[in-house]
């Protein structure tokens, strides 16, 4: 059952839209996806209209043991789940620095929830992990307890920039803490193919990062910026706009790579 | 001698552009300005080209006790001095998480540098702070060493929801660590004028921030992202465009309010 971390420690570049289109175009295939929002900002959980903020949330089940069943919420997309984040999160450094093993929590979370679900039969198929813009705790229990890392950039100078230490990190997690841990791939987002700085950064992400480039690009189209101010995936909110046509297409191209049918 | 904080935990809205650009704009009139770059993406030294990553930078500072004058480079924008990041920030919360006061270590090691600078009539007329997105202990140390915390955000969705924390979390500094931080005023970046969502989201922000709300708004135009990757500010790159504008305006509405002639 893939777990997927959705990861780049440079702001604003398109992870949370991620985590919440390619979730819900997961989820409408009939397939039940559970997603974690690990940010403090808590915009995944905003963005899918579950911002109450009641107990448990990710901050519970990492700093106090709450199983992790207990944090997951139903939520009005189909085939989604989510367990959301809270504001208490910014402060989990402190409250984990002398926590043993304080970076495989959230794996053993996922694995003692994965295994009583399966036995009841309602494991979810997928998980997805959307990160904070940070190489902190938090992102290191997301890398530690996923196979896969899905990494979007924007299409600009600092992208190139921000990659190889990312890509140094998820060696390094893979060496000490996560042997399965692989690269799924690099998703360019917020793409105005109409500036020539777009095209150039893409064509040094070829020369430099090969095949880990998705085929898949995602346009800036301002129907995706929209859509979290509706509590909707962008399949709710504007099934026929650009924006859900390249998250179906993500969707399609991540089912080939990861082997699902 | 003013210090100012660019906060925001939300990522990608403008904060390293608006360190680079605001700074490059005080230091062309003749003022001498001292950027930190707190982030381990270390952008805004990337963005000056000061990118070699030669120790003492911000790092060794805070967690090493160097004095912040062995930091301190010289950029060839006019009036700018740079105290760089480096990639080992990312992993300070671990570093500092048992040091007394470790949210004060920045103030400390800029009062002494203020003070002795002072004495050989050299020291910065302004300092600048570049904040990752994050409300860690980075960002904390910023908001106990500014007086003021100046906000830039995207006019989308996410911008109203993070603002409640932030402005929590700079009320909590200015009553436990900072008496005389308050807050310089929140400036609308990567401003699209032709979408609703960006004039919603500013009808929003005047409704619930009033005059927090600063007049300037830095509109989104492809020089300023183009800039770094020459290493320059907007005013050296591109000095007739719309980012060199929109960054001379708020650099005059910022000294009317700092009370700078
Ligand atoms: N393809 C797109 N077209 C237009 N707007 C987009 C697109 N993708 C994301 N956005 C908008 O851009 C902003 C940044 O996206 P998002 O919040 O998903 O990035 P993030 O990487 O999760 O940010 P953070 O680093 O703060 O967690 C949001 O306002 C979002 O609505
Ligand atoms: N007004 C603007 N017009 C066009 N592009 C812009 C503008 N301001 C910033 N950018 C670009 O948008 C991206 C995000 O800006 P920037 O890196 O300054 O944000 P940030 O808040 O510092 O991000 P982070 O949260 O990762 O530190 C960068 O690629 C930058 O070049
Ligand atoms: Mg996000
Ligand atoms: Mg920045």
């Amino acid at each position: 059952m893939p777990r997927i971390a959705i990861l780049n420690q440079k702001g604003g570049v398109g992870k949370t839209t991620t985590a919440a289109n390619l979730g819900a175009a997961l989820g409408k295939t009939g397939r039940r996806v559970l997603l974690v929002d690990l940010d403090a900002q808590a915009n995944l959980t905003l963005h899918l209209s579950a911002g109450d903020f009641e107990e448990p949330s990710a901050f519970e089940v990492l700093v106090d043991g709450r199983p992790l069943r207990e944090a997951v919420r139903a939520l009005a997309e189909p085939g989604l789940a989510l367990v959301p984040a809270s504001p208490d999160l910014s402060g989990i450094e402190q409250a984990l620095s002398g926590t043993i093993g304080r970076e495989l929590l959230l794996r053993d979370a996922l694995e003692a929830y994965e295994t009583e679900a399966a036995r009841r039969g309602e494991g979810p198929d997928l998980v997805l992990l959307d990160c904070p813009p940070s190489l902190g705790v938090l992102s290191l229990n997301a890398l530690a307890a996923a196979d896969q890392v899905l990494v979007p950039l924007q299409t600009e100078f600092f992208a190139l920039q921000g990659m190889a230490q990312l890509l140094e990190v998820v060696r390094l997690v893979a060496r000490r803490l996560n042997p399965r841990l692989t690269v799924l791939g690099i998703l360019p987002c917020l793409v105005d193919a109409r500036t020539n700085l777009s095209a150039e950064v893409l064509g040094e992400l070829r020369e430099h990062f090969g095949d880990l480039l998705l085929e898949s690009r995602i346009r800036k189209t301002v129907k995706l910026a929209e859509a979290p101010g509706f509590g909707r995936s962008i399949f709710a909110y504007a099934p026929d706009s650009k924006g859900a046509e390249d998250y179906e297409a993500l969707a399609r191209e991540l089912r080939g790579r990861l082997g699902l049918r």
